[in-house]
């Protein structure tokens, strides 16, 4: 189960915090999977009270715009901690979907993969296995262009991506470069769909290990 | 033979802050009540403004949902956002599929901050939160009895927000809590946040 709550000191109206909360959930905890499993008591609050002072932060006023991006950064980074704390989870991954034609479309994509249980058995077993995370793609429903779809990983420790697939042919993958980073103990998957619509979607994940099986192979309801 | 859960925590520590910038205002605490069966881990938060607060959540899209979303959803609605004062938690038991039972517990959980707060209108002013194990009762007598020495223990330094989130857990390997301080239209303000959950997780809350 998801459980979170955020506190703020600064005056929010009712109506601009629920719609700040709803944009920094859907970019969120709204963008993250361990398992593919919803729980009966998800929960995410927001409380502001305004004890710091100042004028009240209407919804389109001055400062809305700021404070939702403060907001979303920051359920971001509480969101990540969740994966990052995933049962039996030994990568984080960064799953970025590129050139949807929406934000939903990106999002949808990247949830596929997320959730895909051979993908994250692969990443697991650090295999560079982008057939899977095509595959995933090509069944999540929404518009792709397969002749223009890109899939790389970008490494986290700042050195160049390693292209996977481009525009819907595969690369020669130096598996050994594959092997680095795939040790490495943070990923990202970029996945580009060549629609043209230019939006994308981040979401985040980690990899299916022995050790989830143990876990919850052993937790009664 | 090494504990995988203890070697997971090691290696999580990094994680957890040892400091914070915290929203004035707000007090909160994290307790051990009795729900977890080991008789030490905390297992009761309690988080109070000092203020009424505007408010805001978002909750599962599961068809079965636990009592506390049902609860919480109420109160927003019926509060419109607006005079919410605390948010009230226990870890261990989920109060999920326990039919009106259930539902009372989670309502007596909100109403006995309520009545520490002050607030005695029919409208409840807490949110509630329950996570762990489905399909089992809520141990209400601890819960309800131990509120008050929870709310007694609130305050608004690092260790008790700390306690807060730890209460918060259950296979968790790690607490989650973060805060920063940022600038809106040339004012200075805090955020602090806590967050649970390790597995089943994929939530689509609206």
């Amino acid at each position: 189960t998801l459980l979170g709550f955020m506190a703020t000191d600064a005056p929010v109206s009712a109506t601009a915090l629920q719609s700040i909360l709803k944009h920094a959930v859907d970019r969120s905890f709204n963008a993250i999977s361990v398992d593919g499993d919803m729980s009966t008591n998800d929960t995410v609050a927001i409380l502001a009270n305004g004890a710091a002072g100042g004028p009240v932060i209407e919804q389109d006023g001055e400062g809305y715009d700021a404070l939702r991006d403060v907001v979303t950064e920051f359920a971001a980074d509480m969101a990540k901690l969740v994966v990052r704390d995933g049962e039996g989870a030994t990568k984080f991954v960064t799953i970025k979907v590129k050139d949807a034609l929406t934000f939903e479309d990106a999002k949808t994509v990247a949830s596929t993969i997320a959730t895909s249980a051979l993908v994250k058995t692969a990443l697991f077993g650090q295999d560079a296995n982008w057939g899977r995370i095509l595959c995933a793609t090509g069944y999540a429903g929404v518009p792709v262009i397969p002749t223009k779809t890109s899939v790389s990983f970008i490494p986290t420790d700042g050195s160049p991506e390693l292209k996977l697939l481009v525009n819907g042919e595969p690369e020669n993958v130096n598996e050994e470069r594959a092997s680095e980073i795939l040790a490495l103990e943070d990923l990202e998957i970029e996945v580009r769909l060549g629609t043209g619509g230019g939006h994308e979607a981040t979401y985040y994940t980690c990899d299916f290990s022995y050790e989830y099986v143990k876990i919850n192979g052993d937790y009664r309801t | 033979h090494a504990d995988p859960h203890k070697a997971a925590a090691s290696s999580k520590a990094r994680f957890v802050p040892s400091t914070g910038t915290y929203p004035q205002g707000f007090n909160v605490s994290g307790i051990h009540c009795g729900v977890k069966k080991d008789g030490k881990s905390l297992d009761l938060a309690v988080v109070a403004s000092d203020v009424p607060c505007t408010a805001a959540a978002v909750f599962t899209k599961n068809v079965f949902q636990a009592a506390p979303v049902q609860v919480s959803k109420e109160t927003l609605v019926g509060t419109h956002g607006r005079d919410i004062r605390a948010i009230v938690c226990n870890s261990g038991c989920a109060n999920a599929v326990t039919g009106q039972g259930g539902y009372e517990d989670a309502q007596a959980m909100s109403k006995a901050v309520d009545v520490l707060l002050g607030e005695t209108t029919s409208t409840h002013r807490t949110l509630v939160m329950s996570t762990g194990v489905i399909g089992q009762r809520l141990p209400i007598d601890k819960i309800v009895t131990n509120i008050p020495k929870a709310y007694k223990h609130r305050g608004s330094d690092h260790s008790h927000w700390l306690d807060c989130a730890k209460a918060f857990t259950t296979t968790d390997t790690f607490p989650k809590l973060g805060s920063k301080t940022f600038g809106v239209a040339g004012k200075t303000y805090r955020i602090a946040g806590i967050a649970k959950g390790a597995g089943m997780i994929h939530p689509n809350m609206a």
